[in-house]
């Protein structure tokens, strides 16, 4: 279905 | 002055929990509340707010990428020169026992993507990779029926430095998703695991961190600095199912 996936779009680290 | 927000401020706001977030003390806030109670700004959101002392820790100076730190547990440099001294007597030596107990706080441009649990594609749009990639036009997302009703536990994996194996020093996590209506499929609730072996094992640091509805870069800090080789984010509800 549509909402089966997940993520983002950037990530950092400090 | 920096602090991390506590389970006890997410009362505060309706949006999510504020937990992990980080925040800065605002001096005006400050004046006007009782002396025990804190003004301050969360960094993800611009929100203002006034928090318990319960409600947050205090953190350090943010560290410069590539500083050289001593591990978080060890005693401090002056301490360690001061016990050595009158035993080995060569500063020089002092120096080399303390190379062994420092390491550089992570940098971006070292940081790479080693592999997901899933993917819907491995295109210019769509790849681990791209989540370190400045570009707002690429992302990466699990592969489709990964995550049923937006529930799962779906993974990027992250080497710290290029050698490897070699460890680096981090406390923040940022992170950035597409603002709904954009963004049904955007990570709601992860949390970070680490290791120093890229097979695991994988230790989980800190709570579960939850994302707002911005567009903005948001930023959480763990409950102390973490020193290690991989990182991996664990994404376990997307926004449609929250």
């Amino acid at each position: 279905s549509e909402a089966s996936c997940i993520g983002f779009l950037r990530v950092g680290f400090a | 002055a920096l602090v991390r927000l506590r389970g006890a401020a997410s009362a505060h706001n309706a949006q999510g929990r504020l937990e992990g977030h980080t925040a800065e003390t605002v001096a005006g806030a400050l004046d006007r509340t009782p002396s025990e109670r804190v003004g301050v700004r969360v960094v993800s959101t611009d929100a203002t707010m006034v928090v318990e002392p319960h409600a947050f820790d205090m953190l350090g100076a943010r560290v410069p990428p590539g500083e050289m730190r001593l591990l978080h547990r060890c005693a401090s440099e002056r301490f360690v020169r001061r016990v050595f001294l009158p035993l080995v007597h060569h500063v020089e030596l002092i120096d080399h026992i303390l190379s062994f107990l420092k390491l550089p706080q992570v940098t971006m441009s070292e940081v790479t993507a080693v592999k997901a649990s899933s993917s819907a594609a491995n295109d210019r749009q769509c790849s681990a990779a791209n989540t370190l990639s400045a570009d707002d036009g690429t992302w990466w997302l699990s592969a489709p029926d990964s995550c049923p009703n937006g529930v799962g536990a779906e993974w990027v994996l992250y080497r710290l430095r290029p050698a490897v194996g070699a460890r680096a020093r981090f406390q923040y996590v940022q992170m950035k998703i597409p603002k709904l209506p954009y963004g049904p499929l955007s990570v709601r609730v992860f949390h970070v695991e680490v290791a120093d072996d890229e097979s695991g094992p994988f230790v989980r640091v800190g709570p579960d961190l939850t994302t707002f509805n911005t567009d903005r870069m948001q930023e959480w800090a763990l409950p102390t600095p973490v020193e290690c080789a991989c990182v991996r984010l664990v994404l376990t509800k997307n926004a449609a199912a929250c």
